[in-house]
């Protein structure tokens, strides 16, 4: 492992602990989307799918199962839990998050790396982990503020997939066998849907002002 | 021979 994907494991880590932190701490989830948060947790289920096929290492199957349970642990807390349930603004998270799920498993059923029970679902995770920030990325569009923890939440998500990019560049430098199209088209996909965001939050940051999204 | 497809990342 290198300290790219090192890096960037942790910053998905980090984005995850905000996240809870900030339901937490407010009993708000305000400006989170649901939407999003059933597709992360979707994207996990069907991806470590081969926790009960395959052992990397003890490292792997510790992350895996924490991005398991803490993504559960998000919708449950926005669809049970009485107070943060409350806030949950659903007018607002409009996305017809469906449509992303059945275009992704449509596309893991022509596009995978094997056609078995388990590749399929590989695949269809990562395509559906490209999209799955788009009801939250619209979400903020709409509702224009975004509050300091929530912002800090898609950055470090952001952050998260552009370290996993280097981390392809380095190991496709230093593997000579490394080359993993489904993984890597889809993740610079992903990346590039953060590009408006990643702008607008350098603004605020350099302006030491609000983070505001333009309608 | 180790299969070059392992998903060993996250």
């Amino acid at each position: 492992m290198n300290i790219f994907r090192l890096a960037g494991d942790m910053t998905h880590l980090l984005s995850i602990l905000v996240l809870l932190l900030k339901i937490y701490a407010t009993k708000s989830c305000s400006g989170v989307s649901r939407k999003t948060q059933e597709l992360y947790a979707i994207v996990f289920l069907a991806r470590y799918l081969d926790l009960f096929t395959d052992f990397i290492s003890v490292y792997n199957t510790f992350m895996k199962i924490v991005f398991i349970a803490s993504s559960l642990a998000i919708v449950w807390c926005i669809r049970v839990h009485p107070m943060v349930k409350r806030s949950y603004d659903k007018d607002l998270d409009t996305f017809r998050h469906y449509l992303l799920v059945a275009a992704s498993f449509l596309l893991a059923l022509f596009l995978h790396e094997k056609f078995t029970f388990l590749e399929i679902f590989w695949a269809f995770s990562i395509y559906l982990e490209a999209v799955a920030i788009l009801p939250q990325l619209v979400l903020l569009q709409r509702s224009g503020n975004v509050d300091n923890l929530t912002g800090q939440y898609v950055f470090f998500l952001g952050a998260y997939r552009g370290l996993y990019i280097l981390n392809w560049i380095y190991r496709y430098l230093t593997e000579p066998r490394f080359t993993r199209w489904i993984a890597c088209v889809s993740g610079v996909v992903q990346t590039a849907l953060y590009a408006d965001f990643f702008y607008y939050y350098f603004i605020s940051w350099k302006n030491n002002s609000k983070l505001k999204l333009p309608a | 021979v180790k299969d070059q497809v392992a998903k060993d990342e996250l």
